[in-house]
């Protein structure tokens, strides 16, 4: 473990004192490979390690640690702060309907998140509204009816012949008419590259506009994970970024990358293929699991 | 990066960062670097130009170890098995082998035994009408391994060349679904011998070092045979099969270029070497 390598390299240091800029600088070549395994993007490390090499130097080694522990808690500190402190649940809106828009690469768990979020809503107390946007992938519209079925929360759909902005805006009287006073809106995965369904997403919130706009990322990416979030945040304004299957063993450090780049917060992870599997996220747990 | 460059220690670093956002690694990263600084040293290399023909070679080399085609019956169906975590793309590509095989005159089956996840049938049932192929299903929540065992009888009794079974996806850390997937397998090699003449890991490209974990535990369970890499038509590039290929030696067979069903190639190291510079 990372807290094994470190101890080893501090294995010289007599006693207590202040962290030199060697010891300090071998201790963080162990971080930076750690949290290159674990995923983080390349340059994200390099501005991490810089920012807690500036830390860390000169520090009082304290009573109750080894200069290995001292400088694990200092970088978990970090990590734990990069990743949290903001609001991490989605706030209601003024008037209802509250809306809130999925998006995300192909595969990401868009639908089943969906559906999760759906089952968190209604058990406390609110009526939400499923809304099938996704007309191109096969049987889509299907999978989120079963989902719908299977939480109790109705679906609105129109098919496949109309487009995702046009169901998207229909929703809303749906809603209204039906006192739903929360939309989730279920959209295809696309890449961020294609043109013309980023286009797609930016028209669906011209025409509703979303309280929340939701990335979902799958918590195995790698480094590609920096590109994706800054594209979904430069052309959507994201709002909040769910990261699903942390019930892998990916280390996740998708979820530093993300946040660095977007500053946007991570609300919910997802941590099974049930639609129960839905939890509000916790930074500091993150951290420790991306340090290994 | 290209040009005229002193091959230094930042012109090292950058060449480290490119194969690193790449998702090679860093530890497969770390030790190619070394053994190309060692390469340049000892044939005395002083232009940058020269060094990554030495790189593509290095990667090549190690993909390249393994035989690229699919390994079909001697005599009966071939079956093939495809595997994988959660939506990283197996439905899609099997609907994509099934176009291909269709468009070279074979006859082709499926078997839908994801009878977990919400529609996965119907998903199926839709790309095996959109492709022209046969479908052998159960109602939602039955025994993977008794469709398994329908598909394999019919495919038999039915003459076809391919079989292609999907399966739900699963975490390689749930014992019981890595266990489930390897009763599926057994049903298969007890029906008909030397099956299934393929089993293949879908990896999604955008995935990173957790990729080398999924291939090491589904070939335990499983014994692999290829690995097809989906959704290479990102930004993502797929480095983790250079990992994949040097510690389990499994062959990428495919590569997956989009949604559509012609959206697959096979795989070409060369070209896949050259798009990691791009
Ligand atoms: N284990 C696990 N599986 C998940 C989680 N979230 C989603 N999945 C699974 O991941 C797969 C893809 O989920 P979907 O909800 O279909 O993903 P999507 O983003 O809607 O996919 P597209 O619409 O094709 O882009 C399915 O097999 C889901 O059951 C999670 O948190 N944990
Ligand atoms: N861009 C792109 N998308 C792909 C590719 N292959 C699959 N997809 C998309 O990825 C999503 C998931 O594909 P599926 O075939 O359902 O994945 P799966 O592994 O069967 O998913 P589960 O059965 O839920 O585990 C769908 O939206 C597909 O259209 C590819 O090569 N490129
Ligand atoms: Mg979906
Ligand atoms: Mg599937």
């Amino acid at each position: 473990s990372l807290t094994d390598k470190l101890q080893s390299i501090f294995r010289n240091l007599k006693g207590k004192g202040k962290l030199s800029e060697k010891d300090v600088k071998a201790a963080l070549r162990e971080v930076r490979l750690a949290l290159l395994e674990a995923d983080v993007n390349y340059k994200i490390v390099r501005d991490f390690i810089k920012k807690i090499q500036e830390k860390a130097i000169g520090q009082e080694v304290f009573e109750s640690l080894t200069p290995a522990q001292q400088v694990i808690k200092i970088v978990n500190n970090e990590l734990s702060e990069l990743m949290g402190g903001t609001q991490s649940k989605i706030e209601m809106a003024q008037d209802p309907p509250t809306i809130i828009l999925m998006a995300g690469l192909q595969g990401s768990g868009k639908t089943t998140t969906a559906g999760k979020l759906a089952k968190n809503f209604k058990s406390s107390g609110r009526s939400p509204l499923l809304v099938a946007g996704d007309v191109y992938r096969p049987a889509a519209i299907k999978q989120l009816q079963v989902v719908g079925e299977r939480v109790g929360v109705p679906v609105f759909n129109m098919g496949t012949a109309k487009t995702p902005p046009e169901i998207a805006l229909a929703s809303i009287g749906h809603a209204k008419s039906n006192n739903n006073d929360v939309i989730l809106i279920d959209t295809a995965g696309r890449l961020h590259i294609d043109e013309d369904l980023m286009e797609e997403l930016q028209e669906i919130k011209k025409v509703v506009g979303p309280h929340e706009i939701l990335l979902v990322v799958d918590a195995m990416t790698g480094q590609d994970a920096v590109n994706v979030a800054k594209a979904f945040n430069d052309e959507l304004g994201i709002t909040g970024v769910v990261l699903t299957k942390l019930d892998g063993d990916a280390r996740g450090g998708a979820a530093l990358s993300v946040r660095a780049v977007t500053g946007r917060p991570i609300k919910y992870v997802g941590l099974g293929e049930k639609l129960d599997a839905l939890e509000v996220f916790h930074p500091d747990r993150m951290a420790s699991r991306i340090l290994g | 990066l290209v040009r005229g460059r002193k091959l230094d220690d930042e012109f090292y670093e950058e060449l480290e960062d490119i194969l690193i956002q790449a998702d090679m690694g860093i530890d497969t990263v770390m030790e190619m670097v070394e053994e190309i600084k060692e390469e340049a040293r000892v044939k005395k290399i002083g232009e940058s130009e020269e060094i990554f023909p030495i790189v593509q070679e290095k990667i090549e080399e190690i993909l390249l170890e393994q035989g690229g085609g699919l390994n079909w019956a001697e005599e009966g169906p071939t079956i093939i098995m495809v595997v994988g975590v959660n939506g990283v793309g197996k439905t899609t590509s099997i609907a994509k082998l099934a176009y291909q095989f269709k468009k070279e005159g074979k006859k082709v089956l499926l078997a839908a035994a994801d009878t977990f996840r919400a529609a996965a049938i119907d998903q199926l049932e839709l790309w095996a009408q959109h492709a022209g192929v046969q479908i052998i299903k159960h109602q939602e929540g039955a025994d993977p391994a008794a469709v398994t065992y329908d598909a394999v009888k019919a495919a038999v009794s039915r003459d076809v060349d391919v079989l292609m079974v999907d399966t739900a996806g699963r975490f390689h850390n749930r014992k019981n679904l890595m266990e489930e997937v390897g009763k599926i397998k057994r049903v298969i090699d007890r029906e008909l011998p030397n099956a299934p003449h393929e089993i293949l890991l879908v990896l999604d490209a955008t995935t990173g070092q957790n990729a080398v974990s999924q291939a090491r535990s589904f070939n335990e369970m499983l014994d692999l045979t290829g690995i097809v890499l989906a959704k290479l038509d990102g930004t993502a590039k797929g480095g983790i099969v250079v990992s994949i290929s040097k510690e389990l030696n499994i062959p990428v067979k495919y590569i997956g270029l989009g949604e559509g069903m012609e959206d697959l190639q096979k795989f070409d190291s060369r070209e896949f070497v050259e798009a990691l510079f791009e």
